[in-house]
């Protein structure tokens, strides 16, 4: 199983629709400061990581909505993320799966509901996160590791450290 | 509760070994517990050194070798239990070119097994990968560039 | 106490406003006062953004971003009191190569007023340096190589 | 008034006699990861600065003594800093001024004994002080900016940021 696309629309930075395409192996990604290569692991993180506690640098959910230079907010914001399951890690009939998950503003843009789609299928959060699960794609952990890590791990206690090892096993 | 965790103590460690002399070309570093017999009751210390050096606690070390220690602790708990994709953002901040280098290359060489993802502003990292996407923000949005990397540029460890 | 904070507050955001976006070429930034009338009783809040954006409070900008607005608030306070010398240990790790030549450019351009030493790994910000000091460890001990720098290599902003 | 020159001899990494040279201007130092860059900025402090809190990285003075990598400490350790003094901003007669610090182990190697010398002649470190404060060379504060005080300015909380400026009034 290996990751195939990643699909952001008003996500963050993401004012316009972009697919980012991936390959099995070692992918780079470079760019000038704030132009989006972290925002792209959020996307990754907000679509897989929904049992995860890790912090997507949003205080709230709407946060993430693309937001153009006059602070307007987009209507909604959507993130999709495509694997290829030739090997059926992924307890579907389908080579393809796609997570997707929806963040829309209500009318009155003072609230939000949350959508969880799977291969353009509705989902139920708990069907999501049991697929996710199976799969084992990103489980807290460290498979996915964020600016600032390194520095963290260096400056914490030894108490802290040993915690890390507990929750790993 | 306490059998568990020396057990995943024992093979993080193991890992941590390894993969710290990999980094470094031959340096020297192990995990050890304050207290072994009652590991809940002290802390995991992180033990270090270049090749040729003696070995020191992580607090004494030179900014990179911390670094490296560091990336060296979280690479051993990606490989207790392995996953199919990992992201990495930027890793490699504090290194030098040759340090870097080994961080490109062990992406690479891990890459056989799992997908690596890895965010880096370093030449040195960047060159070891199979492709590169650029990343830029222009008409106040992110965009995205993907590049296969060339057989002549691409740099095969 | 707090007029003398108030001033000193002043003076420094003034040189945080220039100093940024100098750096940023363009990009504005300014520090505030949670609690203006009563600064003791609130904290002090650095807003940045780059050229074209919107500003926002330093948590939610880029690594990059948030490096370069703090080294921006280091150097207004250096302006505020200046000293003969000064030594910047590391401070353009998180920028990108174009940041780090802003900063070197700006170390270059103060230091008709001052002597400045600054430790980087990164090209971009060592080639504005007068002088390139060489550190190496061998046969067991630090060894440094003084090297100055020809005025083909120099690059003069 | 500028740095001419720093001079180590068994301070940390730097087990044999090392002169640094500066010049006015600009000067950039470069060299691997623990080739010893930090550590002569940890020279200049341990001379400099001996007014201020700032870690020299080493949790007793006798740490900063170079040890060889069987373990053994130097019996001594020097490092001095020379100034150009043309301006007079050092209130001293010569035209350049050496400040020099000596920790030297004691016969059984458990205790230390300092020292400190102005232009070769020992001094108390009050005056040794006082020169220093005349001169505005290396107050504590920003002029002399550590590997990780970015990070820590970034991760501080506003009320300890304000503190900063606090301490620069
Ligand atoms: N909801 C949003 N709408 C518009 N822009 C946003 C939104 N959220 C974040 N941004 C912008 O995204 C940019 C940060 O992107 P990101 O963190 O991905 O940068 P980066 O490429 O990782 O940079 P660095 O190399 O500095 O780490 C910031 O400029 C921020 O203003
Ligand atoms: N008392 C001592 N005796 C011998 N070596 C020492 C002593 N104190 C520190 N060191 C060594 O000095 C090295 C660190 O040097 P320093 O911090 O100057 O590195 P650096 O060049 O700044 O590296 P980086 O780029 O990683 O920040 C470490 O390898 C450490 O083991
Ligand atoms: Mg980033
Ligand atoms: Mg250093």
């Amino acid at each position: 199983m290996f990751l195939k696309k990643i699909e952001m629309e008003n996500f963050k930075s993401f004012g316009k629709k972009t697919v980012v395409e991936f390959r099995k192996g070692y992918t780079s990604i470079t760019g000038p400061n704030a132009s989006g290569k972290s925002n792209i692991g959020d996307a990754l993180l907000f679509v897989l990581g929904t049992k995860s506690n890790k912090s997507l640098r949003a205080q709230k959910l709407t946060d993430l909505i693309h937001r153009n230079n006059s602070g307007r907010l987009s209507p909604y914001l959507k993130a999709s993320v495509t694997f290829d399951n030739s090997d059926k890690s992924i307890p579907l009939e389908s080579n393809e799966v796609t997570f997707s998950r929806i963040v829309k503003l209500s009318e009155n843009n003072d609230d939000y509901s949350s959508y969880y789609f799977i291969n353009d299928d509705r989902a139920r959060l708990q069907d999501f996160e049991y697929l996710l699960e199976k799969a084992k794609i990103f489980a807290d952990g460290y498979n996915f590791v964020r600016q600032g890590d390194i520095t963290s791990i260096v400056e914490m206690t030894p108490v802290e450290r040993r915690g890390i090892l507990e929750e790993v096993g | 509760k306490k059998i568990v965790f020396l057990d995943v103590f024992q093979k993080v460690n193991a890992n941590y070994i390894e993969i710290y002399k990999e980094l470094t070309n031959g340096g020297e570093g192990y995990l050890y517990l304050e207290n072994p017999t009652n590991p809940f009751e002290g802390g995991l210390f992180v033990k270090a050194s270049s090749k040729g050096k003696k070995v020191d606690n992580l607090a004494s070390l030179s900014g990179g070798e911390k670094s490296l220690a560091a990336l060296s602790f979280i690479i051993a708990i990606q490989e207790y239990d392995p996953s199919p994709i990992y992201f990495m953002d930027e890793v490699d901040m504090f290194l030098d070119g040759v340090n870097a280098e080994n961080v490109g290359r062990m992406f690479r060489r891990n890459s056989d097994s799992a997908q690596i993802i890895a965010v880096t502003l370093r030449k040195s990292t960047m060159k070891y990968a199979h492709q590169a996407i650029g990343v830029t923000y222009q008409d106040r949005s992110s965009m995205v560039v993907t590049k296969e990397m060339q057989v002549e540029e691409q740099v095969v460890p």
